[in-house]
């Protein structure tokens, strides 16, 4: 698919930003869609430290399996000790069955083998999938693209760029936002936030 | 579908992220809609790691989850409205980030050629005022018009008037609360985003006799908003608070089809 940015859309893509310390992006191309022969189609978003995690999830009744097995390991270990998530694009890994849901958990292991912390009973890492719907992850390809993905890791805008721009699909333009901002009881600590999002359709989300 | 992640270096505790996070989430990322359709992989992640935060300082919660001697009551970690001021601004810069993410897709939704922000007043409820958004933000016909630069008020009214909650009129189902909606109070305007004067296409239940070309001109930008007064409080004096939902919708071009006609499994 061509990437070029529509000019009309260019001004919602940042060229600078200011990321939250202690976090990294980074990205790799797995090829999960036999189309996408350039792209990177991989993200990792790791703390360097565990940390406190939580999620919403759509309300779907047909919950897709990395969504399944992200609610269970934000339940298992009580939203703490999370290392971050890995996304895959191209392929959402959904109605796929106990597979589907084999496959979502190998991503988060083959993630958090790269952190050192495969030993772990729940895995650290929540996991993601986007693309097309009713087919297996090529999970081979795609657990043998984390660990490039985690050798690519770093904090510069352009890593968070990278990654934003792995987990799009029909997306014409990477979408991430950063800021800082301050807390009345300790004004002089300037803290950071920064988000990444995709979609273009199938979007009517209600999540809880 | 949705993906999202959202990272902090503030501290925020475990016990409090879900609240946080789904009290930012009702008026962003779920205030959305391209399309109607609810995927099977939407999800929000959002992660803090305290790595900014100066030694000694508590992780951002509800205030009553700590008893007096900073430890965590274990008991009672429901939510209440915060007062702590931390809590109420980095509950503020969370929501503000997904808004701002939450209408990136919207503008980049598959064939859109507009951002429309549809604003809806009740006098009743919230839940009201959203079901009639989001009625008007998934209507076909609507967002068709939209495309069509045609200011069809007359959508926008048949949207309002199946929405649930609105159509169930006069009592809301298993509460017996009276909605009180009456669609003779209806008023509808479209809200230029240069600035310039709104453009009412319908008063309480009339319709103005609308400046075609104004029309024209307003619809034409890429942005627009729809503001929809339900004035559904029939004692209402005119000085009561109103609730306004607000969502955000795009259009429905030709292009959404192409794209999705050749999505293929």
């Amino acid at each position: 698919a061509e990437r070029s940015i529509p000019a009309a859309k260019q001004k919602y893509v940042p060229t600078t930003g200011t990321y939250p310390k202690g976090f990294l992006a980074g990205s790799a191309h797995a090829g999960v869609k036999a189309s996408n022969t350039k792209y990177d189609d991989v993200a990792l978003i790791i703390s360097e430290k565990p940390c406190p995690a939580t999620a919403i999830f759509t309300r779907n009744l047909f919950k897709a399996a990395p969504v399944t097995v992200s609610k269970d390991l934000l339940e298992q270990r009580r939203s703490e000790g999370f290392r971050g998530v890995v996304v895959n694009s191209g392929c959402a890994n959904a109605v796929t069955g106990i597979e589907g849901r084999e496959n979502a958990r190998a991503m988060s292991t083959a993630a958090d083998a790269c952190a050192g912390t495969a030993a772990e009973d729940v895995p650290q890492t929540l996991v993601m999938s986007t693309g097309i719907i009713g087919q297996q992850l090529p999970i081979d390809k795609i657990t043998s693209t984390i660990p490039k993905a985690y050798t690519a890791l770093g904090s510069d805008h352009q890593h968070w760029m990278n990654a934003a721009q792995a987990i799009c699909t029909t997306d014409t333009f990477p979408k991430l936002i950063s800021r800082t901002f301050t807390l009345p009881s300790h004004p002089k600590t300037t803290y950071s936030i920064a988000g990444m999002t995709k979609g273009a359709g199938m979007i009517h989300p209600n999540m809880a | 579908t949705l993906l999202a992640i959202v990272c902090t270096d503030a501290a925020v505790h475990p016990d409090s992220m879900q609240t946080i996070l789904r009290e930012a989430a009702n008026t962003t990322f779920n205030s959305i809609s391209v399309d109607g359709d609810t995927s099977t992989n939407d999800t929000v992640a959002f992660f803090a790691n305290a790595a900014a935060t100066p030694e000694g300082v508590q992780p951002l919660a509800y205030p009553e989850m700590y008893s007096k001697n900073g430890r965590l009551k274990k008991k009672d970690l429901r939510p209440t409205p915060s007062t702590d001021p931390d809590h109420i601004a980095f509950q503020a810069a969370l929501t503000d980030l997904m808004r701002d993410l939450a209408k990136l897709i919207v503008r980049d939704g598959e064939g859109a050629t507009k951002f429309v922000t549809i604003r809806v007043r009740s006098d009743k409820n919230i839940m009201v005022a959203k079901r009639a958004a989001v009625s008007i933000a998934t209507s076909s016909l609507v967002k068709t018009a939209l495309y069509g630069k045609d200011a069809n008020w007359g959508r926008i009214l048949c949207a309002i008037g199946y929405a649930p909650m609105l159509m169930d009129s006069p009592e809301i189902p298993m509460r017996s609360t009276p909605v009180g909606f009456e669609p003779e109070n209806t008023s509808v305007s479209f809200i230029p985003t240069d600035g310039s004067e709104e453009l009412r296409l319908l008063v309480r239940g009339e319709p103005e006799k609308v400046d075609e070309a104004r029309a024209k001109q307003i619809l034409e930008a890429e942005d627009l908003e729809i503001l929809v007064n339900l004035d559904d409080r029939p004692e209402r004096t005119g000085d009561e608070d109103q609730r306004e939902a607000v969502f955000w919708t795009c259009d429905f071009s030709h292009e959404y089809v192409t794209i999705n006609g050749d999505y293929r499994t």
